[in-house]
């Protein structure tokens, strides 16, 4: 489903630039669930934007879903990750003159799916993290953690072969938590693959292997499933 | 330095309205470090925005240093909240045109002190958190757990005698978090009161003690000091 081959990232121009990613390689086959930890500004971020082709790799091949990403122009880069790659942005990004519903709604609207079935099926994924009755709400009318369970709730919606979720869980407290984790799992048993960037070793832990970057290098891989 | 008396707070009109806060009560006395803890949605960013005096209660009393924060007009409480309280936002708040040096900066220039030592000061808040070198950077230049530690460093900077933050590791790994904990309670140590809103509960035994919020109603309280 994604294969990350030699990949770098560098921001910036000569004496100011940021080498983010330095040489990372990565597969995923369906059904598998990578856990990604390491320090803030570490890579992970850049990683899952590259993955999900929102930032273009100074060096190195990305390849979702038999799609090339590098080759394409943005245009077809976007179209490809409509369809397959769901995201949750750490930033949240949600669009702050939508509802909670709308919001979950956009990326099967943007599909070519109608408003009606898209806004019942956006109503179920709200409730499935909690925030039933929310869906008319707009996101400045929420707490944190419900904001982000709306965020999350557009990145899992729909049928995605990828899941990119970074930090999904960090405004929220660890029964909200364990219950977004266990949905996020479900999602990968029921067949697509997913990459979770997190900070906690226990929500890694629902992950099949856990990579460790530093300084824009892997530096630990886990390997095969936790026992 | 804190007093909150039968403090609610009550979002929308009539079929509509949300309870947030349910005749809450809370006094910090100079020197205490209260942390609070509470599931997605119960109340806690509500209390914090009271104590600040960015949001107006719904009824109860709000007094900060002394001043009677419901009496005053919006202009007297930003004055006063401009000497006296430092306030980390759940949302982060940066002002993105900004670059980072500068959004620290911003309370005390804000309160009168000259650019150049203002600066000077504000870099040395960001290598307080681990972010020397990054001062002309801006906020979208850098990642999530850097832009939170600038938000961190602007709600630190100056003599306060109230600090306010609303979950400010969250976006940061386990090293880094208590790398600021510590940071947090040598400033109590100092001198000023802290409110600290957290869902780690190894961060808020860095308080003294901790309040416990569940639909806008403090339902325990740990009292005295953590043994
Ligand atoms: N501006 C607003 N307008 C309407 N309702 C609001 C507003 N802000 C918050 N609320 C509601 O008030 C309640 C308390 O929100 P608050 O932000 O204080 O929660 P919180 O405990 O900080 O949650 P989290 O852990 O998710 O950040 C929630 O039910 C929320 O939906
Ligand atoms: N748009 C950008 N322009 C310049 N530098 C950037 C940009 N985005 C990220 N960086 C830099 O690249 C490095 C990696 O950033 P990245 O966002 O991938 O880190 P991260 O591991 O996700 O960190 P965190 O845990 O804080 O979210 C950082 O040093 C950061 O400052
Ligand atoms: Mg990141
Ligand atoms: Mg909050």
């Amino acid at each position: 489903v994604l294969e990350l081959r030699d990949v770098s990232k560098v921001y910036g121009e000569s004496t100011l630039a940021v080498q983010a990613l330095r040489g990372v390689s990565l597969t995923l086959q369906q059904g598998e669930f990578v856990a990604v930890m390491g320090p803030s500004g570490s890579g992970k971020s850049t990683l899952l934007q590259i993955a999900g082709g929102m930032e273009q790799p100074s060096a190195g091949a990305v390849s979702v879903a038999g799609h090339d990403l590098v080759g394409q122009t943005p245009a077809e880069r976007a179209a490809a990750r409509l369809s397959t790659v769901g995201f949750v942005f750490q930033s949240l990004n949600l669009v702050s003159s939508l509802t909670a519903a709308e919001n979950v709604a956009l990326p099967l609207e943007l599909n070519g799916m109608a408003s009606r079935p898209a806004r019942a099926a956006a109503a179920s994924a709200l409730a499935e993290v909690g925030l039933e009755g929310c869906g008319d709400k707009f996101p400045d009318e929420l707490s944190g953690g419900q904001q982000q369970r709306i965020a999350i709730a557009r990145g899992l919606i729909g049928e995605r072969s990828l899941i990119l979720a970074d930090e999904p869980t960090g405004a929220l407290d660890s029964v909200t938590g364990e219950a977004i984790l266990r949905l996020l799992r479900a999602k990968v048993d029921a067949g697509c693959a997913a990459i979770l960037v997190t900070h906690e070793a226990r929500h890694a832990a629902w992950a099949d292997r856990t990579v460790f970057l530093r300084d824009g290098l892997i530096v630990d891989d886990t390997g095969g499933p936790q026992d």
